[in-house]
């Protein structure tokens, strides 16, 4: 499957039908587009409400030749619809030329074409598996019609399976009053300040905030997140203080007064422990912590001092710290979270980042200016 | 561009149709001719891969059959949007 790259933050959807098809009867319309639809929210947790007036989410019309978006139908056969993905409106528009049919070999199958179209309205481009509904080829009408593997994994990719979902409202409810993921705003966008931010060995950003982990994409966050934390990284706890991926690989997670230290998702031994054993110099519940590529020492801070550890050292921390993060021009006090990334060193606190740049020693200047909105730029809110 | 089998889909039906769905560059009247043979014959192979026939680069008969079928409108090949927020 392929996704265009755009998706509904919302899961309860509405759709109208403004311009019917000449050849079939509206009741006969109706209730093959709301089946349509219907072959994507078996699936997911997505609702279509079909209104008859107003605004609506998906607008549907059969129309003829050119018909107003600039991309003109061209008669019977060729194309025979397109659809516009979520981020350019999700409306699907139908070639009024075609002979459309309900159950029928002859014609062209108006309930499969729709549900392909909807594809695209939900944020599914083609797929080049032939057997897939969203493969753009019509291949006739197929009386036992069932979405393709490859079409299930497409549209779970984008909004999650109905288990799942099932699963996150729950713990949701259980443990905390924040608003059920999905129903509007991802919970980054809603509040972007975060636990924690860091690299994987295998070059993944993860972004840590309360229970829940996500991965970030080059302009956002991908899709299928958040997950448990705890899903994860078995033995891993919520509400993490700082982690970094040091250069042997091996991912480190502070809380309290302990840490525990990954290889991947799998835990490397016998942990937690506690950060005055493994991280002598070190106080207990830092802000964060970075690797430095530049010198491969740790930075760790806390409220307005910084440490540098040196695990080749003895002791790893030398005398002359902790120092003042004030002497790095522009960064601020009681940090969130660090990381770098792209060869710049990023702090980030409460809803906002700062850029920081290596060769100057101190926040960059640039246009728009360093504190940026972290749900922006970094989660694509 | 190099045909194979002769056909009432023509080889400027096919340009048409790998311009349409996004395999070539949208055809500009003013520009029109200037696409090179490497490239006509790089978009009938994307094209020949993403349907899952013989990938031969050539507007075969095989090739020629699939454009002819009715299909949706929507590109195959999209253009990532310039609105990527990769500058962090």
């Amino acid at each position: 499957y392929a996704l265009q790259g755009s998706r509904w933050r919302v899961k309860k959807l509405t759709y109208k039908i403004s311009k019917y098809p000449r050849g079939l009867e509206k009741g006969a319309v109706d209730k093959e587009v709301a089946k349509a639809f219907s072959v994507w929210s078996i699936y997911t947790d997505l609702t279509f409400t079909s209104k008859k007036s107003g605004q609506v989410h998906i607008e549907i019309r059969f129309e003829r030749g050119e018909h107003g978006d600039g991309d003109p139908f061209d008669g019977p056969g060729g194309t025979l619809a397109h659809a516009y993905f979520p981020v350019y409106g999700g409306d699907a528009h139908f070639d009024d030329s075609e002979h459309w049919t309900i159950n029928s070999f002859r014609g062209t199958n108006l309930f499969q074409v729709a549900a392909h179209e909807f594809g695209h309205s939900l944020g599914l481009s083609h797929s080049d598996i032939k057997s897939a509904l969203m493969a753009p080829f019509y291949r006739g009408y197929d009386p036992d019609f069932m979405l393709d593997n490859d079409d299930i994994q497409g549209i779970q990719a984008l909004y999650g399976s109905k288990i799942e979902n099932k699963d996150r409202t729950n713990i949701y409810q259980r443990t905390t009053n924040i608003p059920l993921l999905g129903e509007e705003d991802s919970q980054l966008c809603l509040d972007s300040k975060i636990d924690t931010i860091f690299n994987s060995a295998e070059g993944h950003t993860y972004v840590f905030k309360d229970e829940y982990y996500w991965k970030l994409s080059s302009d956002g966050v991908e899709s299928g997140y958040p997950k448990l934390i705890t899903s994860s990284w078995k033995g891993l706890q919520g509400n993490i203080d700082a982690a970094f991926t040091y250069k042997n690989g091996k991912t480190y997670f502070f809380k309290g007064s302990k840490y525990w230290r990954y290889i991947n998702k799998n835990v490397d031994g016998d942990y937690p422990k506690d950060i005055s054993e493994g991280f002598t110099g070190i106080p207990d519940n830092i802000d964060a912590a970075v690797v430095w590529t530049g010198n491969g020492k740790i930075y760790f801070y806390k409220g307005t001092k910084f440490w540098r550890f040196d695990p080749s050292q003895r002791p790893p921390v030398k005398s002359s710290y902790p120092k003042l993060i004030s002497n790095w021009e522009g960064v601020p006090d009681n940090i969130d979270a660090s990381l770098e990334y792209h060869g710049y060193t990023y702090f980030f606190k409460d809803k906002a980042y700062y850029r920081f740049n290596d060769k100057t020693f101190s926040v960059d200047v640039a246009n728009p200016a360093f504190p940026r909105a972290t749900g922006y730029w970094w989660f694509g809110c | 561009m190099i045909v194979t089998a002769s056909s009432d889909f023509s080889a400027i039906k096919a340009m048409r149709y790998l311009s349409q769905y996004g395999y070539l560059p949208p055809s500009n009247p003013i520009s029109s001719g200037i696409i090179s043979e490497q490239t006509i014959h790089r978009a009938i192979a994307e094209f020949q891969a993403f349907a899952g026939i013989g990938v031969t680069g050539v507007l075969d008969n095989e090739t020629m059959t699939f454009m002819s079928i009715p299909r949706c409108g929507v590109k195959d090949v999209i253009v990532p949007s310039l609105n990527s927020r990769s500058k962090r």
